[in-house]
């Protein structure tokens, strides 16, 4: 474990905390996408089918129970919570996930490591996650008035994967045997979709805006 | 490839 790579894993968690605190002090959901929701909970329950068969740490194992505990209970409240699921702007959300879950299954199917399920799903995973957060920029591009929390969460989310790539760097030069080329493009493709959102973050915060997508 | 080691992270 490195400084890069506990930064990166505290802001992940800081950026579920932020929009479950935004679902339960807002009673809404406005601008948050449940198909990136959906799509996320798809990758914590693939790539961690692996806390019963392999132990790394407590730190480990206590992290994958929260991000999968932490997104499934988002996705209840956008489902089923009576206030809160209202609030869900379905007709804005229109990004088909089909789209990119069809062709990350084919590519983990093509490009892995290992031919095992196990090891697929895991790189299944990882490819789902390197575009998972699409329908969610997509929906900010339609939502006016993009409200604080949301803008964080999204701001909390592109800096994680951003230390991530930090991480992998302090790991390529310290660690002889590390190299995981399948993470590291697939992390860095991640990266790089929150390039634009980015820019117009601070372009916001500078002019002291409110942050909106062109 | 890569190794199954670095399978550590989150």
């Amino acid at each position: 474990m490195n400084i890069f790579r506990l930064a990166a894993d505290m802001t992940h968690l800081i950026s579920i905390l932020v929009l479950l605190l935004k679902i339960h002090a807002t009673r809404s959901c406005r601008g948050i996408s449940l198909k990136t929701q959906d799509l996320y909970a798809l990758v914590f329950l693939f790539r961690y089918l692996d806390l019963f068969t392999r132990y790394i740490s407590l730190y480990n194992t206590v992290m994958k129970l929260v991000f999968l505990g932490t997104s499934f209970s988002i996705i209840y409240f956008m489902r089923f919570h009576r206030v809160v699921r209202n609030t869900y702007d379905k007709e804005q959300d229109t990004f088909r996930s089909i789209f990119i879950v069809v062709p990350c299954a084919v590519l983990a199917l093509l490009i892995n490591q290992e031919r095992s399920v196990l090891e697929i799903l895991w790189t299944f995973s990882i490819y789902l996650e390197a575009v998972a957060i699409l329908p969610q920029l997509v929906l900010l591009q339609r939502t006016q008035n993009i409200d604080n929390l949301t803008g964080n969460y999204v701001f909390l989310l592109g800096t994680y994967r951003g230390l991530y790539i930090l991480n992998w760097i302090y790991r390529y030069l310290t660690e002889p045997h590390y190299r995981q080329w399948i993470v590291w493009l697939s992390g860095v493709l991640q990266t790089g979709l929150y390039v634009d959102f980015f820019y117009y973050y601070f372009l916001a915060w500078r002019n002291n805006q409110k942050l909106s997508l062109p | 490839l890569g190794t199954t080691a670095s399978k550590d992270e989150l």
